[in-house]
């Protein structure tokens, strides 16, 4: 038996909204621990890494472990019929399930509706990612990051960001011209608009644009990302969901050819 | 030109 209760299905929403233009299918590992999901973009290039809490839910019980293979788009047709501040309970009956149940209640319990989803086997192979100290850790606004890879992604295909103690800098170059953004480090680093960089030595590094624009459907959740980067090693970039978890992408870098 | 490198370059598979 698995069940766990989400006071909001809105943050549900929003963690699917931040991984269904990525992955078209996952597994979800539901333990004792909470649910997580590991699985990269078809072009291997990209990975999500999604980690929520049990002690995040509402209500959380998983008797043993077991692997969901879920469709996100499947997932995702469901969850938008759940209103944002209904409560959301998903639900498997057996150790080994075959379907999975999203019952949704609204706050004054006068509408409940549920939905029944199939399952699916999905051979996916897990990756281990070594721990990594990084050379740069930036922390800066979310919609700030969603806003340069957008305005970025009009001039080129490639984004190079390069990081030091002055700042960080995200550029890009193509056929209409180049663009270049800097931003300083802030010196109030508690709000919610810093620029915070703890480096150990300067980076630049070449990323697709199209990954990054992909990983910003995460702003709705945080309102800061954290961008971790070392010479030649994928790119880490991190999202907290509330107090209960993250989501975390890595993006491999492109090489002078 | 630049070469898209793939995860896997980095990532140990289980």
């Amino acid at each position: 038996m698995f069940e766990a209760s989400l006071a909001q299905s809105a943050i549900l929403k929003k963690v699917l909204d931040a991984i269904k233009d990525l992955l078209n299918e996952a597994n979800f590992e539901c333990t004792d621990d909470g649910i997580k999901v590991q699985a990269m973009d078809n072009s291997h290039v990209s990975l999500v890494s999604l980690e929520l809490r049990s002690d995040g839910f509402e209500k959380y019980r998983c008797d043993r472990n077991l692997s969901m293979g879920v469709n996100l788009a499947s997932m995702a047709k469901i969850m938008r019929c759940s209103s944002n501040s209904d409560k959301v309970t998903i639900k498997a009956q057996d150790d080994n399930p075959d379907k999975v149940s999203f019952i949704f209640e609204s706050s004054n319990q006068e509408r409940i509706s549920d939905y029944e989803m199939k399952l699916m086997d999905i051979d996916a192979d897990q990756l281990g990612i070594p721990d990594t100290e990084y050379s740069c850790v930036v922390k800066m606004p979310s919609a700030e990051f969603a806003r340069i890879c957008k305005d970025l992604n009009q001039f080129g295909e490639s984004l190079v960001i390069s990081c030091s103690k002055e700042g960080i800098k995200f550029s890009t170059s193509g056929d209409l011209g180049s663009a270049n953004v800097k931003l300083a480090q802030t010196t109030d680093a508690d709000k919610d608009d810093a620029v915070t960089i703890e480096m150990r030595s300067p980076v630049t590094l070449t990323f697709a644009c199209r990954y990054l624009n992909h990983f910003t459907k995460a702003t709705p959740l945080s309102s800061q990302v954290q961008l971790s980067m070392s010479d030649e090693i994928p790119l880490l970039v991190e999202y907290r969901i509330g107090d209960m978890g993250c989501i975390k992408y890595y993006l491999a870098p492109k090489i002078d050819d | 030109n630049s070469l898209q490198l793939e995860l896997l370059t980095f990532f140990c598979q289980h």
